[in-house]
């Protein structure tokens, strides 16, 4: 799965998934990615957010909501999308999740949740302090 | 220097940041980023998990899923289960562009491409269809049923449920942490 964010420099805010789901899935099974909101989700007046991941679980947090209303409430990138992947982890520890997070400012983050086969998660960024797209990683929590 | 404009994108797949910011320095939009982004994971297959010859599903059919989302109008487009049509998130964004819907599912949803131009062809590779004969040959395993008989953690299907459910653990079966995921 990709998840995309993408904020012009007038402010304005898009986000995006694509992913062919999971392999061996029951006949019409769709996953998270294309629900708004869990997926993807993007508002000029708080930001926008995209998770990756177990998709029969991320779906039912609605990470990307979650984290794009933690940024609005003031929370960094990189903590609005620790809370969301906190929220998950009470209840499933051993989910496969990741979230990436982007402010209107231009600030961004990630985060995932930490397995022992998983315990970094990497991520692109280009923005105009950047000749080129940047692979970052965040260790997972 | 204010750091906007800004792409950021999961996993390393670099060619679709490039992508979408090339779009943005050319005088596109953050939908026009996003769709160009993410539609060359599409073209590209990104690690197995995005477009075309991954992940077939029991029958061995590879379907779709994606959305778009504009925050300044805070519109979607969505497709799930798409069949038969490539650039999944092409669709998405005529969803957005030419419906007042959010998400369409299924072979309907390929009507719906069709109707917008996309063309209706095979997302079977040699690859996916590898994948799901071994699948098959180790008893299809895993899967993502649960409470049927016959007993889904050792056989394939057709599954039915038991006379009697019996209520099992979780309501969500551990299939490994890299195993199942979006």
């Amino acid at each position: 799965t990709i998840g995309m964010i993408a904020i012009h420099k007038t402010g304005h805010t898009a986000a995006g998934t694509s992913t062919n789901g999971i392999k061996f899935k029951i006949h019409g099974r769709i996953g998270d990615s294309p629900i708004p909101g869990a997926g993807a989700y993007a508002d000029d007046t708080a930001g926008a957010a995209a998770a990756t991941g177990d998709g029969d679980i991320l779906m039912r947090f609605l990470p990307s909501y979650q984290a794009v209303e933690y940024m609005r409430g003031g929370e960094s990138p990189t903590t609005a999308c620790q809370k969301v992947i906190s929220r998950i982890q009470k209840y499933f520890p051993k989910f496969f999740g990741a979230v990436i997070c982007a402010n209107v400012t231009g600030s961004y983050g990630a985060a995932c949740n930490k397995l022992p086969e998983f315990t970094q998660f990497r991520f692109m960024v280009y923005n105009s302090l950047m000749e080129q797209p940047v692979e970052e990683k965040v260790d997972c929590i | 220097a204010r750091p906007l404009p800004l792409v950021l994108n999961t996993w390393p797949f670099r060619n679709a940041t490039e992508t979408a910011w090339k779009m943005l320095m050319c005088g596109g939009s953050a939908l026009d980023a996003v769709e160009t982004g993410c539609a060359v994971c599409e073209r590209e297959q990104c690690d197995g998990t995005v477009g075309f010859g991954g992940s077939p599903d029991e029958f061995g059919e590879t379907t779709l899923d994606a959305m778009i989302m504009d925050g300044t109008t805070m519109n979607v487009g969505a497709v799930g289960d798409l069949r038969r049509i490539k650039n999944a998130i092409g669709v998405a964004r005529k969803v957005l562009e030419h419906t007042t819907h959010t998400l369409l599912a299924g072979e309907s949803a390929t009507k719906f491409a069709e109707s917008m131009g996309f063309v209706n062809e095979d997302l079977s590779t040699d690859t996916s269809r590898a994948l799901h004969a071994d699948w098959l040959a180790r008893n299809c395993q895993p899967n993502y049923w649960r409470n049927v008989i016959p007993d889904a953690s050792k056989y394939c299907g057709p599954y039915k449920p038991p006379s009697i459910l019996k209520q099992d653990g979780s309501a969500y079966g551990e299939t490994g942490a890299h195993y199942g995921h979006d």
